[in-house]
């Protein structure tokens, strides 16, 4: 279950815009 | 230039391309319990972003986790807004091993509908903004 929070929230981030 | 905070209020898109408005809207959406609605917009766009350098076995684990969280559950805030048609859509993909980078765009978009016309208006006129502006 772990992981696939971390895949999900690694995923999400992802989509973020970076830090201006 | 104009501050960020006023760019906030030209669109959803503009809020959201914006890490700070991000967050405030955030904060938001979680006092109103519907923080997992920009979670799962955030996860759709970055599922279509993964096709290109990830694997399909990586695709098919986020896209069962993403359907597990915010699809299957009918009471959840996400669920609740999606269209019956858009699930079970999404349900044959996740069943049939259909993995496409486009397979939560419909949903994605109807998300994107209900904020539009909801809780980014609530947004902008609620106290956690005014207060930040």
């Amino acid at each position: 279950i772990d992981s696939e929070d971390d895949l999900l929230q690694e995923c999400i981030s992802s989509a973020m815009p970076k830090k201006k | 230039p104009t501050p960020p905070y006023l760019k906030w209020a030209e669109s959803l898109h503009s809020l959201l391309d914006d890490q700070d408005g991000i967050h405030l809207f955030r904060t938001f959406l979680k006092q109103e319990e519907c923080a997992d609605m920009l979670d799962f917009w955030f996860a759709c766009s970055g599922f279509r972003k993964q096709e290109a350098n990830d694997g399909n076995e990586k695709m098919l684990k986020l896209a069962k986790a993403i359907y597990k969280k915010y699809i299957l559950d009918n009471n959840g805030i996400v669920s609740r807004q999606i269209k019956p048609a858009t699930k079970s859509f999404i349900k044959d993909c996740v069943m049939k091993l259909h993995i496409d980078p486009a397979m939560f765009d419909q949903a994605q978009t109807e998300i994107q509908t209900m904020m539009e016309e909801n809780t980014y208006p609530l947004f902008l006129k609620s106290d956690i903004y005014l207060e930040y502006t």
